[in-house]
C-alpha cells in the first residue's frame, strides 16, 4: 500500500544518512522519488555530498565511495527490518584501510541483533571477528573448512 | 531464529563432509583464491530455495552437484542442511499458512532444520526435520521469520555496487522488501 | 588479414599459458577459437582448469581466479607488443596475499620493457614499487599529490 | 617514447596545477577513497584524445572540468599535458602519414609533449609542443608509438574482469589490436 512504502521509504532515508555520515564522517546524502505523486510506481534516486565536495547523483562517486554509499544503504535497510543473519563477501575490497575500520565497527553494531558473516582477504576486517573459519584446498579442488586463530592465518592458508 | 548450523557434502567444491557452526556476533570466512568461500553462499541460498543457475553462478542447476577432480570422481548428489534455532520470539503474531505440510508442533521445537538434495538423476528432496516437504513448505517457513526476502541481507561477492548502478525502479524493489 | 590473426593468436596463446601456470603454480589454459575454419570472424573462447581442478569454461571460476585469468592474458598480450607504458588500477584488489606477492612479481619483470603505473590500497603491493605517490584531499574536493614513503603512509593517508 | 610527466589543472578533482614525473621501473599511486587517483588514469586517457564521456566516467565531456566544490568555484577550463621522453628507436622504420602538420624536426627533439584543453564554453585546444594542432595529429603520433590503441594497456578499476566475462567476439577485438 501507498502510505508504508512512503512510511518506510522515511525511515530508511532517516537511517540511511545516518550511516552514510558515520561512513563518510560528514556529508550529506539522500533518496528521492522520481516520481513523488505516483508512489505505487516511482523509483528511488540517490544525491549524496561527501564532506566538503558538491552534491552529485552517486554514479559521479569514486569505487570506494560507491561502496561506502551502497553499504551504507544496506546498513539503513537492515537496521528496519532485521534478518535473522547477514552474509557479506567481500564487501571490504575497494575500501582503504581506514574505511575498513569503520565498516568492520559498524558490523560489529550490526552483530548485536543479528548473526553476521563476513567473507574477506582483509587482515583489519578479520581482527574484528569473533571467530574465524579458513577454508583450504589442501586436497585439490575439494574444499574443507577447519577453525583458525588470526596468527595461524599466515602458515594454514597462504596457498 | 538463529542459523546455528551449515552443513554440506557434495555441493560444488565439498565433496567431502563440511560442518559449520555459526554462534552469535562476527563470524569470519578467509581463505586463498578459489579455496570455496563464496561456494558456501551458494549453498545458503540454495538450500533456501534459490532455484536460478545464474544466481549459483552456474549454467543449470545441475552444475551444483560435485563435478569431480583429477583425483576424484563426480558425486551423484548435493546436499545442504540449514539447523536454526528456534527461538520463541521467532513467529509472528497472525497466523501463517502452514497449510497442512508443516506440523503445529514445529513452532515448540527447539530446533528447526531445513534439507535440500539434488540427484544426478535430476530428482529433488526437501526434508524439515527430516521429514519429507515440499519447497513450498520450506519457503513458507523462511517467509513468516524474516529469511525470505534476500535482497539485502546477503551480499554476493562484486554486487556490493548493485544498489548504487541500479536503475531507480530496481532500488524500489530493496525498499519494498523491507516495507 | 587472416595469416597475421593466426600467428598472433598462437603466439598471445603460447604466452597465456605461460603467465597462466605461473600465476597459479600449474595447472594448463588455453585460447580456443569458436569458428577456426572463419579466421576472420571467429571469436575466442577461454578454457582453464586450475591445478588439480577439472577443466572448465572461464565462466565458473571464482571471483579471484577471473581476476588471475585475466591478468594472465593482459601480460600475454602486453609481452608480445608491449605499450611504453601501462596502468592497472586496483586489479589487486580480489587478489588473496600470496596471488598480490606472485602479481607484484610479474609486473616487476614487465617493468623490465615498460613503465608501469599501480594504484592500489594493498601494503604488499605498496612495497613491489620503486616510488610512491600519494593522492590527498586535505582541502576537502580538491586532489594534491606528493610523493611518499611506504611508512609514512599510514598517518599521511589515512583518512 | 617514454612518459616523463603529467601535468594536470582544472581536471576533474585537481583545481590547482600537479605534476606528477614517471621514472622507469614501477609508480604507485595510493591514498584514501575519493582522493583522485582513478582521476589520474581519466586526465592520461582524455589527453591521449578519448572522446566518450562513458569511458571518461561521466555524463557529458564537460564533465571533466572542475566542478567546484563547498569552497571554491569551478574552473573554467581542463588541462592536462603529457611530456614523452623521445628515444631514437620510437620511430617505426616505414614512413608515417604525419601530414603536413607534424613537422619533421620532431622526430629529432629530445621531449614532445601533447596538451589538450576545454574551455566551459566548449571549446577545445590540441598542442603538441605548444604548437596548436588537431586531433587527428596527436593520433597519429600515438599510432605511431605503440600508444594508441589502449585496449591491453590501460586497466581500469573494477575492469580487469572484463576479459573473461566479455563475448567470444569482444575477446576477439584484444588480439586483433595486438596484431
Ligand atoms: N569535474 C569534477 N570536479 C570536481 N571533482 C570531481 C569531478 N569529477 C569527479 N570528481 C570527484 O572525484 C572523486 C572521485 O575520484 P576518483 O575516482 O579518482 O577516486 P579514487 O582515488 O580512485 O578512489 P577509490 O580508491 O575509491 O577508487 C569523486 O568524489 C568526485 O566527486
Ligand atoms: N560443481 C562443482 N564441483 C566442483 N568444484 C566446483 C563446482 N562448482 C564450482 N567449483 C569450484 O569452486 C571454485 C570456486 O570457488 P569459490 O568461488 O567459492 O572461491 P572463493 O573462495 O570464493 O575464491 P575468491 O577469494 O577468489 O573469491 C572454482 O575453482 C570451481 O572450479
Ligand atoms: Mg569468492
Ligand atoms: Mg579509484
Amino acid at each position: 500500500s501507498r502510505r508504508r512504502f512512503q512510511a518506510t521509504f522515511e525511515k530508511i532515508n532517516e537511517k540511511f544518512q545516518e550511516y552514510f555520515r558515520r561512513m563518510f564522517r560528514g556529508g550529506q546524502a539522500d533518496l528521492t522519488l522520481t516520481e513523488p505523486d505516483d508512489l505505487l510506481d516511482t523509483g528511488v534516486d540517490i544525491d549524496v555530498q561527501p564532506p566538503g565536495k558538491q552534491l552529485q547523483n552517486v554514479s559521479l562517486l569514486s569505487g570506494g565511495e560507491k561502496a561506502m554509499t551502497a553499504t551504507s544503504l544496506i546498513f539503513a535497510i537492515f537496521t528496519l527490518k532485521p534478518s535473522p543473519f547477514a552474509i557479506l563477501d567481500e564487501v571490504d575490497a575497494p575500501l582503504d584501510e581506514a574505511n575498513v575500520g569503520r565498516y568492520s565497527h559498524m558490523v560489529r553494531e550490526l552483530s548485536e541483533t543479528s548473526q553476521m558473516i563476513l567473507i574477506t582477504h582483509n587482515r583489519r576486517t578479520m581482527e574484528g571477528c569473533d571467530r574465524l573459519y579458513g577454508v583450504t584446498m589442501q586436497d585439490a579442488g575439494v574444499s574443507k573448512v577447519v577453525s583458525v586463530k588470526l596468527d595461524e592465518i599466515d602458515d594454514r592458508l597462504a596457498s | 531464529m538463529k542459523l546455528r548450523r551449515i552443513h554440506i557434502v557434495g555441493f560444488k567444491s565439498f565433496r567431502n563432509e563440511v560442518d559449520i557452526e555459526i554462534a552469535d556476533g562476527v563470524t569470519g570466512i578467509v581463505g586463498p583464491n578459489g579455496c570455496g568461500k563464496s561456494n558456501i553462499v551458494d549453498a545458503i541460498k540454495w538450500a533456501m530455495g534459490d532455484m536460478s543457475p545464474t544466481s549459483l553462478r552456474g549454467d543449470s542447476l545441475s552444475d551444483v552437484i560435485f563435478k569431480g577432480t583429477e583425483a576424484y570422481r563426480a558425486s551423484g548428489m548435493a546436499e545442504v542442511t540449514l539447523t536454526f534455532e528456534n527461538e520463541a520470539d521467532s513467529w509472528p503474531e497472525e497466523e501463517i499458512d502452514w497449510g497442512e505440510s508443516i506440523p503445529r508442533e514445529y513452532r515448540d521445537m527447539a530446533e528447526i532444520s531445513i534439507t535440500r538434495r539434488l540427484h544426478r538423476s535430476g530428482e529433488s528432496e526437501y526434508l524439515m526435520n527430516n521429514v519429507e516437504c515440499r519447497l513450498r513448505d520450506i519457503r513458507n517457513l523462511l517467509a513468516g521469520t524474516g529469511l525470505g526476502k534476500q535482497g539485502y541481507s546477503i551480499i554476493e561477492q562484486g554486487q556490493v555496487g548493485f544498489i548504487v548502478n541500479a536503475k531507480p525502479s530496481e532500488r524500489r524493489l530493496l525498499i519494498e522488501e523491507a516495507s
